[in-house]
């Protein structure tokens, strides 16, 4: 079982899109796989048609509650794809969770006792750096980065690198990040500009697949269902399935 | 002196750039504004110039520390708008506020024991609906919220709704809100059918200014500068002069 993470501080920048698009295209490719929801948003949920108030259980009872992960495992509208739910109440996990014992790991223990059998688990993260974001660092064998090449978002990989580095040497050794280029428009000077001095500083660290501006992801999330059913021939659902490849192939050659 | 704060749950909707904006607007128009910077991120800081690390007091230090409000506010490089500035250590407070009596007016009561002498004060939240944006609403006379006319944007109005709700009910009987639409694209489909939604929903809760998408506003945090110096020409300064007149009336009027 693999684990990605998609976190970025910085608000926007397609976390939940990337969440639901790669998990949608991993499930076709024939994988197993998890789709948590970690933002009390919870627009993961309703990426995938799920109404967050009507759920019984969410993510919000693994971490405040000890409900056991399996219980709050649903069914999605997509074969091989399940949803832990979120729900607003995650949002007290940043005030609860930092007093309990070893509370860095909770979500990590979680999964062990559950012994899943899914092939990847991916979990959207809120945009912020608190106890939320680190479970799920501490609990994932990669961080994804969605990464918009503007300055603010660039500006947000500073504080997140250094995360990384104490992640890696108080809780996760194994932990390794990439970057993913998102609402990228070729047109625009300033998103080339920046795009490249990311590719210069970060090197391989910045994945092959870049996901462009498509009005179409906008549309999605509106009929509830990922981008390859809403619009299988879609540029974005080509470029997803590309990064689904991507994945599959880090993950095999790791 | 009238204090305005800008949140939105959402990530990446223009709540700071829509801060800095008009901020300088106002400033230009001959008010006397202090934004603040009540963001992890510290973007509000960066988009004025102003490096977060090398400032020695920041709103950390007022909501986490009781150093008195005057103590932290610099001069921008803008004449008329000076600024309190953001620091990553902000993130604590969702921690650590919480236990304190009264915390909800920790922010108001400090804004009343400096007796300050701006016609505005502007605060940019963080994306989330914590102890920190509870405590700008709990301070503040108007709730402008940054809006993107999308699924995602506009489904956490529901949310920030039942909080204006709780806050006047509880903390803060005058709190009255706004919404801005924001990154515009009127060519686009979804954009015109979502904003059209809103204003039939909100009747006059929508404002007339509508800020439309502009490169140059993606360029001006690149040089520290607010849209007004940055691109004065361009049709975001125009826009953004257009809502500081707005919100203008809207205060002389109420
Ligand atoms: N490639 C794309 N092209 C066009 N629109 C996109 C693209 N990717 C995402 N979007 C839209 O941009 C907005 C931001 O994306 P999304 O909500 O996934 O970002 P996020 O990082 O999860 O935000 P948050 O920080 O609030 O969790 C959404 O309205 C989404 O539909
Ligand atoms: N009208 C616009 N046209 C083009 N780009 C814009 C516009 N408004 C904002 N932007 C850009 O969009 C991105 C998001 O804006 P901004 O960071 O101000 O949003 P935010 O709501 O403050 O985000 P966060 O939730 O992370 O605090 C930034 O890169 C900004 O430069
Ligand atoms: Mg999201
Ligand atoms: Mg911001």
């Amino acid at each position: 079982m693999y684990t990605i993470a998609f976190s970025n501080e910085k608000g926007g920048v397609a976390k939940t899109t990337t969440t639901v698009s790669l998990g949608a295209c991993l499930a076709e490719a024939g994988r197993k796989v998890l789709a948590v929801d970690l933002d009390p948003q919870a627009n993961l949920t309703l990426a995938l048609g799920v109404e967050p108030t009507r759920v019984v259980h969410s993510t919000a009872s693994i971490l405040l509650h000890d409900l056991p992960l399996r219980q709050a495992i649903l069914p999605s509208s997509v074969s091989n794809l399940d949803l832990i739910p979120g729900s607003s109440e995650t949002s007290q996990s940043e005030r609860y969770l930092p007093v309990r014992e070893r509370y860095e790991y909770l979500l990590r223990d979680a999964f062990q006792q559950a012994a899943l059998q899914y092939d990847f688990v991916l979990m959207d993260c809120p945009p912020a750096l608190g106890s939320v974001t680190l479970n799920a660092l501490v609990a994932s064998n990669l961080l994804l980065i969605p990464t918009q090449a503007e300055f603010f978002s660039i500006y947000a990989l500073k504080n997140l690198m250094n995360w990384v580095r104490r992640i890696r040497s108080e809780y996760n050794p194994h932990l390794t990040y990439r970057l993913l280029l998102t609402l990228f428009d070729r047109r625009n000077r300033i998103h080339r500009l920046l795009s490249e001095q990311l590719r210069s500083n970060f090197n391989n660290g910045v994945l092959e697949t870049v996901i462009e501006v498509d009005t179409k992801l906008r549309e999605s999330p509106i009929a509830g269902a990922p981008i390859i059913f809403h619009a299988p021939k879609s540029r974005a659902a080509a470029q997803y399935r590309a990064l689904a490849q991507e994945i599959i192939a880090y993950v095999e050659k790791a």
